[in-house]
């Protein structure tokens, strides 16, 4: 079954973490 | 035009959008995705496959002229015409604009919805909200075939009719372009999700 | 040649990709990266900005001819050159496949490595371990400054000369393109990390 093999897809589920850091980060050095 | 092999496993979201891709722009490509040719864990094991793929990731692509490229997005691009791939400065651009966006913003909520109901990771409430609508384009571009690609599995698994109502443009998208005799070529009969699957404990 | 106006926060890696790639096709780009003509958190809830670039994200480019596009490799794609963007089929679809490429393999692992050490992530051990090396390309395309430009943080603040040494393909690839005059005139001086720096409590 496809699902066999998704389970081995690299995807990066915590990439709205990381957004949401990033865009914290700037938005202090930005002031 | 390109012509040669494709390596995946089978009902690869990724490799659906070199294939319907191929559809529109008339490229030669030959599937192998089952034994004798393909063995999901083992074939990208091999020093001979390794040597053409050195990151062994699926889809990958090996031309009749031994041009080899694996990254999903790449072969897309490299199995289209120019109407695929945008005729303009501007459509170009914006094909790559919204194939980015669709790697960089549908991919990982849409995944973090899906996988649970199939019972391949856990469930996360959160990262579950965040999933957003998106436009639908004019012409079929490579835009257009990566979203759908990528949306593929939250119409089959998730996106119940009363929750998608409400990203009409979305489904319009969607709808017209399973429809299009080059996706229901690759694709298939797309079975729409009645019932919203729930995570698979 | 395309010409028009960035917007963007100061240093943002995600801006220098087609700040460089304007250095080499000569592309006439007018950054706006501070007041009055910018605010990091407020420009970009402006409904006149939000008209234009509906998802609020930067880099967000707006061409003197009125095109839009907000997506970081559409915009270096748009001022680019067909040198930049590959000037055969196999070489554009090895830029889209580089491009893809850094974006999928290389973002996660090295926001995972460098965020904690600027304070704005938590640690996480494993992912750090998970860092890769990448190839040297031959001209420098688009796939050379998207993968540059991502790995400038990790060279800024965690890859110190004992580490890196194992990865000689990409310090070569990195410190031939960080010299070359189109990059040095967006990115300066790059002042590569001495000592790793750690995650910051």
């Amino acid at each position: 079954m496809a699902t066999n093999f998704l389970v081995h897809e690299k995807i990066w589920f915590d990439k709205f973490k990381y957004d949401d850091a990033e865009r914290r980060f700037y938005e202090q050095m930005n002031g | 035009m390109a012509a040669g092999t494709l390596y995946t496993y089978p009902e690869n979201w990724r490799a659906f959008k070199a294939l319907i891709a191929a559809q529109y722009s008339g490229a030669q490509v030959h599937v192998l995705s089952a034994p004798p040719h393909f063995h999901f864990g083992q074939t990208n094991r091999i020093p001979e496959f390794l040597r053409k793929f050195p990151a062994g990731k699926f889809p990958a692509f090996e031309g009749d002229d031994g041009f080899c490229v694996f990254e999903s997005n790449a072969i897309a691009y490299y199995v289209s015409n120019e109407e695929l791939q945008g005729s303009t400065p501007e459509a170009a651009a914006q094909v790559v604009h919204w194939v980015s966006f669709a790697d960089s913003d549908i991919v990982p909520p849409a995944s973090t919805w899906v996988f649970p109901t199939l019972g391949i990771m856990h469930h996360n409430k959160q990262a579950t909200e965040n999933m957003k609508t998106f436009m639908a384009g004019k012409q079929v571009t490579l835009a257009d075939i990566t979203v759908v690609c990528i949306l593929l599995w939250l119409y089959k698994q998730v996106l119940e009719p009363s929750f998608c109502q409400a990203f009409p443009n979305t489904n319009r998208l969607f709808l017209t372009c399973i429809n299009q005799p080059q996706f229901r070529a690759v694709l298939g009969e797309v079975k729409l999700c009645e019932k919203m699957a729930q995570f698979d404990a």
